[in-house]
């Protein structure tokens, strides 16, 4: 600062003060701006990529039946590249997969995943723990401060009598009110991502009655943690399978979500599942199935699988 | 691929996990 400068007298340096802050807010709203706008355009693009027919274009070249002499290398590089656990493989000898999608699929030895008795609620599959916690106002997080709505993910309560059946006239709070609960307990989320190389079967975390399926047959968006941070209400869009039912607690619900390579989903219990098919469906759209009797899950139990495609 | 569980229970049910942690499946999840 010169001697010039210290001798200004007061009003102009709070008009120099004033100017300053004018105008790196300006200049800040500006990049905020248009980062986000240069982000919303990143998202719609890459949502608009055809991920659904790439996946399956990828099941199906997965399907086709290796040589026998290429399985042990190709499956090899696989396992190398993704740090798959072959020795916990019920099947070890790389010659008895038929082609990378068998091998995706494989079963465990029994004895490699006990379960553990002492806590009421255990991991369905492996993979990592992406977010967990409360719901609070009917808004979960797939990580942490990026959110995603409870009564998108879930639609309309149709499973049981609950009083808004459109959603869109009903805050996320109220939603949320409507599950019924019981007043003593809380609503509760966990998300487990499964890598590429994981086992990606997936179990029963608990003793439950399932009573509805609903499948959306959203889009395949990558869901791994960096996506997960960059898309906002990324399950949302995402195919899946909700199934939702009881346990001792209230409400439970279990929800297989696709993704990019992997959208084909088989629960053992509902044959009529069919996902990542070539029909179109215009978004939020869903498809009901009420089982006519509910069935007993038990914890443990071998409930669905991932495959490629 | 992922699995998301959302369910209701007492509130005094605690995670046994953190963000980030690799887990397989059978091992514990949480408790009343």
């Amino acid at each position: 600062m010169n001697v010039q400068e210290r001798h200004l007298p007061k009003k102009k340096w709070k008009l120099r003060t004033l100017g300053l802050a004018f105008g790196s807010s300006t200049v800040a709203y500006l990049l905020y701006h248009q980062d986000a706008e240069v982000k919303n355009l990143e998202v719609t693009l890459y949502r608009k990529m055809p991920l659904k027919a790439m996946s399956r274009l990828w099941g199906r070249f997965n399907e086709l039946e290796l040589p026998i002499f290429l399985r042990r290398p190709l499956l090899s590089l696989y396992i190398w590249m993704f740090g798959c656990r072959l020795d916990e493989a019920e099947v070890e000898d790389l010659r008895h997969y038929r082609n990378l999608g068998e091998f995706f699929r494989r079963q465990l030895k029994p004895d490699v995943r006990p379960i553990d008795d002492n806590y009421v609620l255990t991991s369905p599959s492996d993979g990592k723990i992406l977010h967990y916690g409360r719901v609070e106002n009917g808004i979960l997080e797939q990580v942490k401060g990026v959110t995603y709505s409870l009564r998108g993910f879930l639609g309309p309560q149709t499973w049981r009598d609950a009083k808004s059946t459109n959603i869109n006239h009903i805050s996320d709070t109220e939603y949320q009110e409507e599950l019924g609960m019981q007043p003593d307990h809380d609503l509760f989320h966990c998300i487990i991502y499964l890598a590429p190389g994981d086992y990606h079967r997936f179990h029963s975390p608990t003793n439950w009655v399932l009573h509805h399926r609903r499948h959306f047959p959203g889009e395949l968006l990558s869901v791994n943690p960096g996506i997960a941070r960059w898309i906002q209400g990324l399950f949302n869009f995402n195919e899946r399978a909700v199934y939702t039912g009881t346990w001792d607690h209230g409400f439970f619900s279990m929800c297989a979500v696709g993704a990019t390579n992997v959208g084909s989903i088989k629960i053992y219990c509902d044959e009529d599942l069919k996902t990542n098919t070539r029909s179109k469906y215009p978004e939020g759209a869903y498809f009901d199935k009420v089982f006519q009797s509910s069935i007993q899950v038990a914890k443990g139990s071998m409930f669905g699988e991932f495959n490629l495609g | 691929s992922t699995i998301v569980l959302i369910f209701e229970a007492p509130k005094g049910f605690q995670f046994k996990v953190h963000d980030g942690q690799k887990i397989r499946f059978g091992q514990a999840l949480g408790t009343l």
